[in-house]
């Protein structure tokens, strides 16, 4: 099975700690401050305290056998540190979270994999579910295409999917529909629409946002 | 136009904030701490340093104008009661960040809309990524539907949708494909997937594992 290591136990490396763990990966998980290691250990495999930017302890710690490590600690400079120690103890899978661009670049140039930006997502979709009306959840799946949770308006009800032919017309799909009771993955033409029914659209940005303005 | 409120200015609330005003909505930015006020002050319509835990304070900063309020503080003890303030002064929409449940319950009493988790939210979408070989991305879209970024396997390679009959064979609906150069969004059925090839996938929770099981 393959191992994973977690290093830095705040809110983001505490959820991907426990999710690994729920889904059957055991985890080292690594703070340098007691009282976070303490908060987790029940919920991981191993839980040590170390001071990550120090290599004789990082490497005292086992964290080499791990498969993939994930850099969860905010201080960009201990983040950045703590990869390039990870990387010259032959770590070839590192995922780091980053606080901005350059924070990025640096991590990139030091060999990280990947780079995430919880905040900056969330802010994201934040804005934009607060500035439509009818949206309750805007996703970016992939630069230039997104997913959003859309209330059906008025002007959208009693149709099925056919008549709306939203797909020739806009370039979009309803990939699904929540109808309160039930959810309908993959409705079919023959599905109506009532009002205020929760779809989940998928397309280009630009057509979603023609559909927004047509429908709105 | 709406106005928006947005308090605190860490990288969660700098992100709505910018968002916000890249969408063309006017905000108010507010933070105790001049340095991050200074940060963001020439992306935003209005920015002011002002202790928003100060009742006199706030209500004097103009928020009350705000339709709708984000409150993007990280410590807990502040967020609560920035929030109760804002209820007090009678914004009615609040959107609050939380880093635990049982600090979303307490949002939730006092009256704020929406609750979400940054850092959460990113760990669960990470730790599913890490433990699947051919997932690149892994988004919860509503409770038991799932979308995936998934890289075709060889079992996959050289078919077309019509031939893989997936929405038959496990309820999944393939909503996009990014073949590198270009992205099809509703793809047909005609459609031929290569190996390699990103799919983005939908479906209920457990219909996407048996698909994984199936091809990985
Ligand atoms: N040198 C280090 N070695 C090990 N752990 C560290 C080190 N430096 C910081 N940490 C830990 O990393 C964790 C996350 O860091 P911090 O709280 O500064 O960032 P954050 O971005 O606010 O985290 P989050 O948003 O995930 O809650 C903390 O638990 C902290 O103790
Ligand atoms: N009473 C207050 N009034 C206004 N702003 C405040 C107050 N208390 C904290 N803040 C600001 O809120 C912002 C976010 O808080 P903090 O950095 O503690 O949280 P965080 O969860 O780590 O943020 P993020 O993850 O978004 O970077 C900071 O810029 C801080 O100055």
């Amino acid at each position: 099975k393959k191992q994973f290591g977690v290093i830095g136990l705040g809110r983001f490396g505490t959820s991907v700690a426990r999710n690994l763990e729920k889904l059957g990966y055991p985890v080292l998980a690594i703070d340098n401050n007691a009282e976070n290691v303490e908060q987790v250990k029940d919920y991981v495999s191993f839980a040590d305290i170390v001071d990550a930017t120090n290599p004789e302890a990082l490497d005292a710690s086992g964290i080499k056998n791990c498969d993939t490590v994930v850099v969860a600690v905010g201080d960009v400079e201990s983040s950045i540190l703590i990869s390039l120690i990870l990387e010259e103890l032959g770590v070839v899978n590192i995922i780091a979270k980053a606080a901005s661009d350059i924070h990025e670049r640096v991590l990139k140039k030091i060999g990280v994999k990947e780079v995430v930006f919880p905040e900056a997502d969330m802010g994201f979709r934040v804005a934009n579910k607060l500035t439509s009306a009818n949206i309750l959840d805007y996703i970016e799946i992939t630069p230039g295409v997104d997913l959003i949770e859309y209330i059906a308006t008025k002007k959208l009800s009693g149709k099925n999917l056919k008549e709306l032919a939203l797909r020739n017309r806009f370039g979009i799909n309803v990939i699904a529909i929540n109808k309160g009771n039930e959810v309908i993955v993959s409705p079919s033409a023959e599905d109506v629409i009532e009002e205020g029914a929760d779809l989940f659209i998928v397309g280009k940005t630009e057509d979603i946002y023609e559909f927004k303005k047509e429908f709105e």
